[in-house]
């Protein structure tokens, strides 16, 4: 455990508690895509599994818990107790065209050919575009919501943090996943015109707006 | 250089 990996953890898990006490104040989940919330739900289900199969550490397997459980409670929020608010219209992104290239790769591209390590794989790829269906949104509509932007500023941090800490483990442990850097470096790209609007703007005092 | 057995990261 280093800073960078500490401080991204900590980005992670401040960006699902944003999300989740933004729904439950207003009642409502206007504006967040629920595709993007499913996909995170299918990450941290198929990443996690070695829960059952080792155990790394108290912090390991409480985190793993915690994102599981939370991403299960924003999908439930977003299609049964706030139904009502979400915005379907405008949540067109085709999921199929990431999930099935995407399990495609993780089949052919991987550390190990097994069950657990494809899925892993699986996650890891999935993952580094599960934000594309909410960009899409954002990008339909036009705009974006002063605390949506916080949400996906942190969400976006915590991977751009990761290449942080696997630069660091690099040099100091001799770690090394490229699997995990390479997506995690799409990633962090695909959020780079976000991460420019948030600057430019919401840290001005402005929401972020598209032109039409 | 490699990649863990077990996987300490999120």
């Amino acid at each position: 455990m280093n800073i960078f990996r500490l401080i991204g953890d900590m980005s992670h898990l401040l960006a699902i508690i944003l999300l989740l006490l933004k729904m439950w104040k207003t009642r409502s989940c206007a504006g967040i895509s629920g595709k993007s919330q499913i996909l995170f739900a299918l990450v941290f289900a198929s990443r996690y599994l070695d829960l059952f199969t080792s155990f790394v550490s108290v912090y390991n397997s409480v985190m793993k818990i915690f994102f599981i459980s939370t991403s299960l409670l924003t999908v439930y929020l977003m299609y049964f107790k706030f139904r009502a608010t979400y915005d379907s219209n405008h949540d067109t992104f085709r999921v199929e065209f990431l999930v099935i290239p995407v399990g495609g790769l993780a089949f052919l591209v991987n550390h190990e050919f097994s069950p657990l390590e494809i899925l892993w794989t699986f996650s890891i790829y999935l993952e580094s575009v599960a934000i594309l269906p909410q960009l899409f949104m954002m990008s339909k509509t036009g705009e974006a919501e002063t605390i949506t932007s916080h949400y996906l500023f942190a969400l976006g941090s915590y991977r751009a943090l990761y290449i942080l800490n696997w630069v660091y483990r690099y040099y100091f442990e001799g770690f090394f996943d490229l699997i995990a850097v390479v997506a995690g470096c799409v990633q962090t790209i695909l959020y780079c015109d976000f991460f420019y609007l948030y600057i430019t703007k919401v840290l001005k005092g402005k929401r972020i707006t598209l032109p039409a | 250089l490699g990649y863990p057995e077990t996987k300490d990261e999120l």
